[in-house]
């Protein structure tokens, strides 16, 4: 129904404006219904100004960028409505070492609530973690699980 | 709810019996380009109830059992089970754990199980809702599926929103 | 023939007239995200010709001129120069080198010139198929693209190979 | 027409099996056409079998696998009809190390007759380059060249 709608989209959008200020340390984002007076059915646009930007397209920011972006809104969806876990297949692949550790950042304050598995070949990422699973593939073609020490 | 512990067998690249335990906090998971890191993912959205072999990047559903490899024939049937913990441990020791499995034969046949059990997948999907599991949409991101949030249509960020509603 | 030169002016992030050198052998473009590594691809493909603003990321073909920042007014114009070192290098220098330049103001007006001679897009296009460097399909990989080539439909694989013939 | 195709097919379909098995160091791939009779419009499968594993649709194959297999047909194209240069924008990102230093030896081998220019986040592949090209944005939203030295 209409309300519950309306009730979730303003929660997530003013959660995704402050996730997205704390990633980029800065700027500004925010969802828009395309179409206001059809709340029921209109589509939902993305207005994204990174700090220093100009206000633009969300396609035109760089691979790195939209990932920050995309895990900003996930996290939104995630603090409106938790769930048990959430599981993170190599989401930090395009990011930098800098974005890396904000990404590290926002998660060590997510993790108080939320169970975190996280996929991924970051260092950084790694040092964050309270235990490594380590996966490999000693007899070709089976996987089998290892205990890995972090130097 | 916590997730406590997945066991695979015969699922994808998991030909031995496998038991991957998550202890308390992060866990993350590393290795090698192939070695089966997203397949451990895959087996976490399959024993929840996936019903589309394309989420598990499969053709059919068949593909999630082990195909074989140089050394070792194909196996008959693919096993997942998962065991969630209560975090508030209940008195009765019994009640702490909910243990859910997913089995798929070659020939199509599927067993579900809850608390070793015998049921429906709806069964299955009815006691995760009631646990807070009710829609992975955005609590299990696939490799690759961040950059489809951003690209995705108008309509389709609609559909996100409407989930989490 | 080589790639010697780029020059952005007013090109997306480029707003200061920027010339980026290619010496010899292997160049690597490094830089952390969202610094404008991407946007100097995106200038070689749209100097190359490129019609579409959708390859570019971008809504309208207006999108690739800097559009201000914080600090810096909107610009009046994009301007990217290619410049072309032919390999066996000719007795006349003049003749060594093909320097293309594109130019596109936010009226939508476009100006092309070969050589400092102005000219229409179709003649740049010809020229550089002399050149060998026909279709970019497969000599320019976008970032994303790599993962496009694998799940890609068997018709589009098929264009693929098409475009090579 | 048809005899064009083929003959482009094929010397591709060649060049890939072979690139694969170096990208891989074994296992085997190849193109097919879906409608053999039919060369003139079929679509075009691809069939691949990492080594040790068993041949399987390239769907199942993991991000780091599908990133070099595309590699290797990308290589197998230009290998067929080169370009004066070749632009890769981050296609080392999925790549664990051990991929991404087979990545560069096939990159040695191939730079003889091309002009690379390559986009990356990845210090074994910029370990690779004759030369190094910075971009920063030190002014926000502004994008300008520095050098690099390599260390
Ligand atoms: N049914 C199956 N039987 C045997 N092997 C399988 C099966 N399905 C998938 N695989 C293999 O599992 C491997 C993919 O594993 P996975 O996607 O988990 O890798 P990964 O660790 O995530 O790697 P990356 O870091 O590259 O993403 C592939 O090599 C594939 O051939
Ligand atoms: N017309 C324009 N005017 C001003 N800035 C622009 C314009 N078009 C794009 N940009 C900016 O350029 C930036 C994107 O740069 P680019 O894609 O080159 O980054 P990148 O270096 O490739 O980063 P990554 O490593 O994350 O891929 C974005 O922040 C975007 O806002
Ligand atoms: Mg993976
Ligand atoms: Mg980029």
């Amino acid at each position: 129904c209409i309300e519950k709608f309306r009730e979730t989209f303003n929660t997530v959008n003013e959660r995704f404006g402050h996730n997205f200020r704390e990633l980029f340390g800065g700027g500004a984002a925010q969802l828009q219904l395309l179409d206001e007076d059809n709340a029921l059915e209109s589509g939902i646009d993305m207005l994204v100004q990174p700090p220093g930007k100009k206000l633009q397209n969300v396609l035109l920011m760089s691979g790195g960028e939209k990932a920050m972006t995309a895990i900003a809104l996930l996290f939104a969806i995630f603090e409106y409505k938790p769930s048990p876990f959430c599981l993170l297949d190599e989401v930090d692949a395009p990011l930098d070492e800098v974005n890396v550790t904000r990404f590290m950042r926002k998660l060590e304050e997510m993790k108080r609530n939320t169970q975190f598995i996280i996929i991924t070949h970051h260092k950084i990422t790694m040092s964050g973690a309270s235990s490594l699973l380590g996966v490999t593939m000693e007899e070709t073609g089976c996987s089998k699980l290892v205990s890995v020490k972090f130097n | 709810l916590r997730l406590e512990a997945l066991e695979l067998y015969g699922f994808k690249s998991f030909v031995d019996k496998t038991k991957v335990t998550f202890p308390d906090g992060t866990t993350c998971i590393v290795g090698p380009n192939g070695c089966g890191k997203s397949n451990i993912a895959d087996a976490i959205c399959w024993v929840l109830g996936e019903q589309s072999a394309k989420s598990l990047r499969g053709s059919k559903m068949e593909d999630v059992i082990f195909a074989g490899s140089a050394n070792r024939k194909p196996a008959g049937y693919a096993e997942v089970t998962m065991t969630w913990q209560r975090i508030e441990a209940l008195q009765d020791e019994k009640e702490s754990r909910l243990v859910v499995t997913r089995r798929l034969y070659r020939n199509g046949d599927s067993e579900y199980l809850i608390n070793q059990t015998a049921c429906r997948l709806k069964d299955i999907q009815n006691a995760l809702w009631d646990f807070g599991m009710g829609s992975k949409a955005y609590s299990i991101i696939e490799q690759g599926k961040i950059g489809q949030i951003l690209n995705a249509k108008p309509q389709e960020r609609r559909t996100l929103i409407e989930e989490a509603a």
